[in-house]
């Protein structure tokens, strides 16, 4: 399963929807503090499930959608969209027939989220378990979110333990 | 239950004294189960000694050995099961100029090995110089944020970008 | 002792308004008391609204938003009582290049103002090229440092400095 | 009050004797990974009177003294000194007649610290209120040791009240 692109929509800073082509090898996301760079990173755990708003920096999940600045007004929905290439055919069952793969998430404002794969209503489950096969996902050991680093170094001997869970 | 988490300790920590090597350049460095016989109650215990440097317990470290041993932790657990993508923010923060040398070494084989796109945010300009492309993110209006890509030549001259 | 407390919180916050808007060259920013009315058991809330974005926690900002802010709230502490000396180890990890230029004016503004000495501990190249003077450490013998004069014009071509 | 110069001897990575002269304005202590830079930090602090082993990395204080390298044996003291001039007489009045104030810490293996100021043993509380006196001091806000911003992010609403309380 390989990643083809990400399209945020009204995602925290990301007012206006954007586009992020995923290609092979390393791609670099740079830019000055507070620019929306790891507002990018959250976009992507988000739309492969993650369910607690903490892990989004918020205190509660409406905290994801753009709330305004001093010169656009705050937004009612935020949407997040990856596009999966699924040519070689290792997707659950149930949507294996596709060769394309597009998972989006939308929350609106007091009325939750609701996921979709390719335009299917679904529950948030079946798109973890989508990702969950692939060992992707909003808490794999492959999405290192910041301060992640000095968070492991500060961890408890039991908390390291989990990390290692992950492999097992 | 157990035994498949003592199977892939021993993995990890295969894993981990490898790539330990490879992102210092040499030393050793190793895992313990600690605490507990049962490992899903154990503690997991790091040590480390950078090259020239006495075995130690992580917390013993500098700032930056201790990033660097925590990056090498990090990617044994994913080479054990590599995803598709891997994301990175900003996990070189505290590491100098030869450590990230040796940190974009590690990615580049990791990338010939299993195929993983890498999405990597960072402020370095050694790891933006050694990257196959570059987005900038950018927020002329204030609070809004826009995506522009960045032409590699052109990274080094636009100072704002870190 | 609570007249105190109370007293110091309103300068460390009228030093904090201030230092908050020369590091980010703008914005707003404060410090309240919650949680109980006796300020000796109550918590510190910090809220910040850098230029052209809406007040919100601390915990919402970026990472290097949040350090700006962290290190605004040090100096607000330490202007109350000004020490002779100063000693900071890596506060501007986290900070971009543009960051960094305003937070060493204002080390500059403070070195005016209060004739502390400081010293600081960097691995930024704009920080270093803001001092008066450069140390540097290293280990030729590995496990022991030594100290050598750095000369400011010939720190830009030691790229192992950092 | 003006600080003058500081010894390192034995102390941590800094087997040899290194002195560093401190002086006006902005001083720059730069270096790789390891190098030493953060034991500087931590010799000021452990002079100053620091009384906690966790505070310098360590498990006990004995942590402080340099434990061997593969090329070198361990040592069985360590030993910090800082030069302060005094000729604004604004030292405790047992010290103030000096112009030039010496202070220095000695540990030896198993045997625990002893201070001295100009040479005449004092007990660590004497050392800790000459700095107390200047607001300075090991856990004085004008120390930021590496770790500490990251600490006062991650801080609970009480933890960042007393950090307020020192400015009281
Ligand atoms: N719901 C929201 N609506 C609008 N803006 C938001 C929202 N949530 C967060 N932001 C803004 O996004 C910015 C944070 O962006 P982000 O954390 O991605 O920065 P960054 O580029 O990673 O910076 P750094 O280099 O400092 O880590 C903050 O300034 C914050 O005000
Ligand atoms: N008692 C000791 N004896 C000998 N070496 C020691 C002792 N305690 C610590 N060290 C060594 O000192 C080194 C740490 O130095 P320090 O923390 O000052 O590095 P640093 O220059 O601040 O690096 P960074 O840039 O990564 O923060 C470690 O490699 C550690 O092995
Ligand atoms: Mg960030
Ligand atoms: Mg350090």
């Amino acid at each position: 399963m390989k990643f083809k692109s990400i399209r945020i929509s009204g995602f925290k800073s990301f007012l206006e929807p954007t586009e992020i082509n995923l290609d092979e090898g390393l791609t670099g996301i740079v830019g000055p503090n507070g620019c929306g760079k790891s507002n990018i990173v959250e976009a992507m755990k988000w739309v492969m499930g993650e369910s607690s708003a903490r892990q989004m920096r918020g205190e509660g999940m409406d905290d994801v959608i753009f709330s305004g600045s001093n010169e656009r007004p705050a937004r009612n929905f935020a949407e997040v969209t990856i596009k999966l290439d699924n040519t070689e055919k290792k997707a659950p069952a149930s949507f294996n027939q596709f060769d394309e793969i597009e998972i989006s998430r939308k929350i609106e404002r007091e009325k939750g989220s609701t996921y979709r794969v390719n335009s299917k209503q679904v529950r948030a489950r079946d798109v973890q378990l989508i990702f969950a096969d692939t060992a992707t996902g909003a808490r794999s050991s492959g999405i290192v979110s910041q301060g992640r680093i000095s968070q492991i170094i500060e961890s408890s001997l039991e908390e390291r333990r989990i990390i290692l869970e992950e492999a097992a | 239950g157990r035994q498949r988490l003592k199977n892939s300790f021993e993995l990890v920590n295969k894993n981990f004294k490898n790539l330990f090597k490879k992102l210092f350049g040499g030393g050793d460095a190793e895992l313990k189960l600690v605490g507990d016989d049962d490992p899903l109650k154990a503690g997991l215990e790091i040590l480390a000694s950078p090259p020239g440097k006495k075995m130690q317990l992580l917390s013993l470290l500098s700032g930056g050995e201790q990033a660097l041993t925590a990056i090498s932790l990090i990617f044994s657990v994913f080479l054990c099961n590599p995803a598709p993508i891997c994301i990175l923010d900003e996990v070189d923060a505290a590491l100098d100029d030869s450590n990230v040398g040796r940190f974009c070494n590690l990615l580049d084989k990791i990338v010939d090995e299993t195929e993983t796109y890498f999405l990597i945010v960072t402020h370095h300009r050694l790891t933006m110089a050694k990257m196959n492309r570059l987005f900038g993110v950018t927020m002329e209006q204030k609070g809004i944020s826009r995506l522009v890509s960045v032409d590699l030549e052109q990274a080094n001259k636009i100072k704002d970008i870190a």
